[in-house]
This record gives structure tokens, sequence and C-alpha cells, in this order.
């Protein structure tokens, strides 16, 4: 059987609000190591790739590696019946059918289950080779989040340009232009707070705001997000999830013309 | 601003 317990329901209930944008379905494969999901939005232009590590779970076992079909949509309206200090479990058995979310209260004395009915699918897996980025920015997720959303309002791309001197956040329409420029930061008190900047060789890349819109709804999972870049290959943004995993999301840049 | 690129002509479908 197939059994996952999380003490908060709230990780996971923001994972599912963090994908819910692009995925409607998508397959989760359970082994003994964890909980993985691979999938691309239907337009094939994004890909997320979500971990959760089984020791991050108060209780985890797996007998026997599933690949388990859901419905995201009816997932995140499960998870949103939870109350965040509810207690989770994952339920399954072997060659299901159906998935079990069970929450229980912290006083114990509410419980509730809601059965899932498990989807077939085609699966599609892309192979996604180890890249040395030329460009890494670690930085507050609130920021970007702002920043994705007051660019929005002047054109349906974001053009990110990260240099020695910081990285620069540009949208240009017919209304006109704008852009934001981060320095790293010298001094913090807090570091989640922090702007970091690593990088090799400048880089500028393009990306459409839709999706980078789509991404920050993980942000209330972390307090920084990790965006790595280098030319003409895809954006991956990053957000950890406590200590028991992340999720990525990989963005095809736009191509000149 | 571009055309947009797609994820899997990126990274090979296995």
């Amino acid at each position: 059987m197939f059994e996952a317990r999380l003490a908060q329901s709230a990780i996971l209930k923001k994972v599912l609000e963090a994908v819910k944008d692009l995925l409607s379905e998508a397959t989760f494969e359970c082994s003994d190591s964890g909980i993985m999901v691979q999938a691309m939005d239907n337009a094939h232009v994004s890909l997320v790739s979500l971990n959760l590590r089984s020791d991050g779970f108060d209780k985890f076992r797996c007998d026997r590696n599933l690949s388990m079909g859901m419905n995201i949509t009816t997932m995140t309206k499960i998870l949103r019946c939870a109350s965040s200090e509810d207690t989770v479990t994952l339920r399954a058995w072997d060659n299901p059918d159906n998935i079990i979310f069970i929450f229980e209260s912290p006083s114990k004395e509410k419980l509730a289950e809601y059965e899932m009915k498990l989807i077939n699918m085609d699966q599609e897996h892309l192979g996604i080779p180890e890249t040395m980025y030329s460009c890494v920015v670690k930085m507050p997720s609130a920021e970007f989040a702002r920043i994705c959303k007051d660019l929005s309002q002047f054109g349906e791309a974001i053009t990110i340009a990260c240099s020695k001197e910081g990285v620069k956040f540009s949208a240009a329409g017919d209304y006109g232009n704008a852009n934001i420029k981060l320095a790293q930061t010298a001094e913090v008190d807090k570091e989640e707070e922090a702007v970091c900047i690593d990088m090799q060789e400048p880089v500028k890349l393009t990306f459409a705001c839709r999706y980078l819109n789509s991404f920050v709804k993980a942000t209330p999972l972390c307090a920084q997000v990790k965006l790595s870049m280098s030319a003409d290959v895809p954006l991956v943004c990053e957000y950890s999830i406590g200590e028991i995993g992340h999720i990525r999301y990989y963005l095809a840049p736009k191509i000149d013309d | 601003t571009g055309t947009q690129g797609r994820i899997d002509s990126f990274f090979k479908i296995l």
C-alpha cells in the first residue's frame, strides 16, 4: 500500500495552488524515495517538476512503485477542504483506482475523508540535463512576484538581463515601457531578504509574463526564489518546499524572429 | 517580442 502523512496540510495546499494554473492533470510517481511529478502545461511551453522526499513526511510507506494520474483541478478542490493545521494523509492500495485524502483536525475531533478517482494518462517524460547556468539569481520570492505583476501591465513578455552590475527586468508595450533593476545586496539582516547574483557570463532572455505569473503562485512556499539562466535554454525558477523538497518550473524563452 | 519556444524542443523525450 501507499500512505503518506504530513502533520500540516498547509504545505500540500500551497503546492496545489502553485501548480493548478499550469496543470489540469499530472502523474504522481510514488516510490520509497518520495513523490515526484513532472508535467508540461497544455501548450508545452513550460514544465513543472515537483519533488517531495519521503523523509520529509511524518509517515511514508510505499510498498511498490505507483504511478497515479491525478486530476489537479479536483485535487485542488479537495485540498481546499482541509484547514491548514489539519493533518493530511494520502492513501492508496496497490493497483489503485482511487486515492483517499484524510484530513484530521489537531484536536482529532474532526475526521474527513475524500476519495478521488485516478485517471489513466499518457506519460511523456522529458530528460532534463544537468546544466551549469551562466547566471543564478537568488532573490526574495515576494519581490519577484511583485516585479512580474508590475511589469505585466506593460507588455506580454519580460526580459531578464543579468550582468555583474545586477539583474534588470524590463517590459515594453504599446503604452510605454518599464524596467526594474536590482543590485546584489551588500549586507542584510535577514538572509531571505538578500539578492544574490552568481554570474559567469551575462545573459539576456525574454519570457512570457503569463507563465511567470503562474510560477509566482509558489511564493507562499518559500521566502526566496532561485532563477537560473543561460543563453538560449529554458529558465529554471525554483522554490524550496521547507525541508521536504522543491518545485522547479522550466520556461522556454522567446526566440527572436 | 519574438516567437514562443516549446519546452519539449529543449529537452529530450525519454
